[in-house]
């Protein structure tokens, strides 16, 4: 989902 | 991932470790602000809190893991190790200025209300600014040695190539993060000034002093 994608970059 | 997010992260190790082996191979960290390198380490706990609570990638885990150990041993080396060379007279800025208002600003406008978001948001929007007490300690002196203006270059670039990660993305992901976006522009655009003495100075063998 959105987090996830958002929280895989650094 | 894409070209743009690994040449940007690969920019912001580079950055780091180039920090770190000033210090250490000068034995000094004269020029540095313990207070930006303070807030990097608070940027840094504060966003990766979830490698507790999720896992995403080895790549993920092991970057974030370098980020935050390289965070702390920079602040330990500053107000530790060679704590003699600190130069905290020219380190002034007030970091409340920064904090309270941008923790104000992540209670405020965040995707989520809940804890673990805030302090993601609140990291994103503290990263924009942190660098701010090292360009005003340079400001300050006038002047900055070479190896501290790689430094510099290496972290605004860092935020720059994930402008164009976030651009590649919403293009062919339909993906974007306007808090994440908006933060990064902020960060971009306060090293401008930076990136316009580095290109003319510094890449021209001249030492980044400021005039008087």
């Amino acid at each position: 989902k959105e987090q996830k994608k958002r929280k895989d970059e650094l | 991932m894409n070209i743009f997010r690994l040449t940007g992260d690969l920019s912001h190790l580079a950055a780091i470790i180039i920090l770190l082996l000033k210090i250490w191979k000068s034995r000094s960290c004269a020029g540095i602000s313990g207070k930006s390198q303070i807030l990097f380490a608070i940027v840094f706990t504060a966003r990766y809190l979830d490698l507790l609570t999720s896992f995403i990638s080895v790549y993920n885990t092991s970057m974030k893991v370098i980020y935050i150990g390289c965070a702390y041993a920079t602040v330990y080396l500053i107000y530790a190790k060679f704590r003699a060379t600190y130069d905290g007279n020219h380190d002034s800025f007030r970091v409340e200025f920064l904090v309270v208002p941008v923790g104000g600003l992540a209670v405020l406008i965040n995707h989520t209300f809940s804890p673990l978001e805030i302090l993601w948001t609140f990291s994103i929007y503290l990263e924009s600014v942190a660098i701010l007490p090292q360009l005003f300690m340079i400001s300050k002196t006038g002047e900055a040695e070479t190896i501290t203006t790689h430094y510099l270059f290496c972290l605004g670039m860092y935020r720059t190539l994930y402008l164009f990660n976030w651009v590649w993305r919403f293009y062919f992901e339909g993906f974007f993060d306007m808090i994440a976006i908006v933060a990064g522009l902020v960060q971009t655009v306060l090293y401008c000034d930076f990136f316009y003495l580095y290109v003319t100075k510094v890449l021209k063998g001249k030492k980044l002093s400021l005039p008087a």
